[in-house]
């Protein structure tokens, strides 16, 4: 860093990330460690007083976690307030200066909770010896002390009634963690801003409905999205596009779902897998005219099925005849094309009155030969 | 890897190391066919351009580049488009190489799970990694047997974070074993019948592993990834090529 008072540079040190190295730390940089983000102030620079390097750093560090657990026990009021003080330290965008806690914040703070930590076998973290800290009001050293609107929760936590802070993981888990049950109340979707999955109760951010990933059991989320035409198909983005670009080999709709599972096996009484091409969202059989070894792996490597394939051409059955199938185009093998859906074609007779059905494996994975034993 | 072992050459061919200069390697991946690797999203914030990193596979010293060694660039890097930066969910991305590694007994792929193929809590798996040991670096790839935990019973030990069903507990109490900074990306495998090993996570995130430890690892779910991974890849080999 430009600042001599930083940690030494990345080169040398694994965990720092490559932006840090160029950081000049005297500069005031923005608090985003979320469980600090209500605090009188929003300029913090590093290394703080715990030696965190970096934000990140902090918001992984085991203080960012005991911290938050310890205010749940009421110990001290403005214990939050002060772990944010040493967490995020704060930072005069203006004369870009550090202002400490007051040296009597940090004395109340580990006054009133060290001993709760000791209950349970934990220490009071070391880099916070109060003695670095200013006296209030010494030699105009300015340092930080709570007034009375600040706020004894963070965001990561949920305020009781009884003005307890309680982790918001315990929000609506089932068990009351406030004294007055008041984390338990008013549990529904709605009361905290998210909507309720019909089919279990689920409850999801409004912005997960209709983006194109189902999170209700039924996916009841992704239903009634958008209105399209009678000619028409609704990607899974919802967008809509016309029915026969479905499976056609082309990319048409905005997420590429018009071309996801195109290539599947059917299996019909006699276990038979036919080659199956869901064109314009219809499912169609392969006629085997003309059909090549070399078309059958490339409808396997289609289905992730890399493994060696074997095909087989069954004798369409009279009855049958008006079952729907798939032509190979007349000219497949000068098509520039990679998918075996923009190599068929709809509405040809089948002179040879008979389908494709094919055997795919799966690659060979898993197996590690050089670990084998060897016999001594 | 914390409380685990020197692993031997050939061990996990699947295993490789993402670098990126000048720091070396960043973060773990895993093959899982020729030309496609599985990793963390989390390792490419503000590395976001793949012309900055590159793939070793078949090594298990990274100061010692062994005759079984491959590298490749990277050509596409695919990120989940849920992932959330914030608390770490969707933590998962595809990324697709310049060109097909050779398959050899020291760099193969491994299975994927099928969709409904989960893991059940107190089945033993592997992790393995070059990340931080709890005191150093090491140059040799490590291992570390962990025990899959439910998600409810990881819920309790990180109070801070929501456990989603796109995230995979494993390890101990007590954290004795458990992955660490630089191990992320890397694979959690369990091995199936027939000596099939199947990827069933992706290092992702945990307490701070190199002082006090507390609590399992977290791993990205694989499972309920395998339908994105399989559209991802057909499209960018069949259709965007």
């Amino acid at each position: 860093c430009i600042d001599t008072s930083c940690p030494d540079s990345c080169g040398t040190s694994f965990l720092c990330d490559m932006t840090n190295s160029q950081t000049n730390c005297s500069q005031c940089e923005p608090i985003t460690l979320e469980l600090c983000m209500n605090l009188p102030y929003n300029y913090t620079n590093y290394p703080n007083y715990l030696g965190h390097r970096t934000q990140k750093e902090a918001s992984i560090s085991w203080e960012s976690s005991l911290f938050p657990a310890l205010v749940q026990t009421n110990c001290y009021k403005y214990l939050m307030f002060f772990a944010c003080t040493i967490l995020v330290p704060k930072c005069d965008p203006q004369t870009n200066q550090r202002i400490p806690p007051c040296r009597v914040l940090c004395e109340h703070s580990k006054e009133r909770c060290e001993s709760v930590l000791g209950i349970v076998g934990l220490q009071w973290p070391e880099d916070t010896d109060c003695t670095q800290f200013p006296e209030e009001n010494s030699d105009n050293q300015t340092c930080l002390t709570p007034d009375e609107d600040v706020e004894e929760c963070s965001p990561s936590h949920f305020k009781c009634r009884s003005g307890r802070c309680v982790l918001a993981s315990r929000r609506c888990d089932g068990q009351a963690d406030c004294e007055d049950d008041s984390d338990e109340d008013n549990c529904g979707c709605r009361e905290r801003g998210l909507w309720e999955c019909p089919s279990n109760k689920l409850c999801i951010q409004h912005a997960m409905i209709c983006d194109g990933f189902p999170d209700c059991p039924d996916k009841v989320d992704e239903k009634n999205c958008s209105f399209c035409k009678a000619d028409e198909l609704e990607c899974a983005s919802h967008d809509c596009v016309p029915r026969e670009v479905w499976c056609d080999g082309q990319l048409d709709c905005m997420d590429n779902s018009d071309e996801w599972n195109c290539v599947t096996l059917s299996k019909n009484t006699s276990s038979l897998a036919f080659l199956t091409i869901h064109r314009s969202a219809t499912d169609y059989h392969v006629c085997a005219d003309e059909w090549q070894e070399k078309l059958s792996q490339l409808a396997c490597n289609q289905m992730g099925l890399g493994g060696p394939s074997a095909t087989k051409i069954i004798q369409e059955n009279e009855q049958l005849h008006h079952q729907k199938w798939l032509n190979l185009h007349s000219d497949w093998k000068n098509k520039n094309a990679s998918t075996l859906p923009a190599l068929v074609v709809k509405g040809q007779s089948c002179q040879s009155r008979s389908k494709v059905s094919l055997l795919c494996s799966k690659k060979d994975c898993g197996r590690r030969p050089a670990a084998r034993m060897s016999k001594r | 890897i914390l409380g685990g072992r020197t692993s031997r050459p050939g061990r996990w061919p699947w295993q490789c190391s993402l670098q990126s200069e000048p720091s070396g390697h960043i973060c773990g991946c895993v093959l899982i066919a020729n030309k496609w690797v599985l990793t963390v999203a989390h390792c490419f914030e503000g590395r976001e351009n793949a012309a900055v990193w590159k793939v070793v596979f078949g090594i298990n010293n990274l100061d010692h580049p062994s005759i079984f060694m491959q590298t490749r660039l990277v050509k596409t890097i695919i990120l989940h488009p849920r992932y959330n930066r914030a608390v770490v969910d969707y933590d998962i991305s595809i990324v697709e190489l310049n060109e097909d590694i050779n398959e050899t007994s020291y760099v193969r792929p491994v299975c994927l799970p099928s969709r409904e193929q989960l893991v059940e809590p107190d089945t033993y798996c592997y992790i393995t990694g070059w990340g931080h040991m709890g005191n150093k670096m090491p140059f040799k790839l490590q291992e570390g047997e962990v025990r899959i935990i439910s998600l409810e019973q990881c819920q309790s030990y990180f109070d801070m974070k929501t456990i989603t069903s796109r995230m995979l507990c494993a390890g101990y109490e007590s954290g004795t074993v458990d992955s660490c900074m630089g191990d992320s990306g890397g694979p959690l495998v369990c091995e199936q019948p027939a000596g099939r090993w199947t990827l069933f996570g992706l290092t992702s995130w945990g307490s701070v592993c190199f002082s006090k430890v507390l609590g399992p690892g977290v791993y990205s779910n694989v499972s309920h990834f395998i339908e994105w991974i399989e559209r991802q890849i057909y499209i960018h080999t069949f259709l965007l090529n």
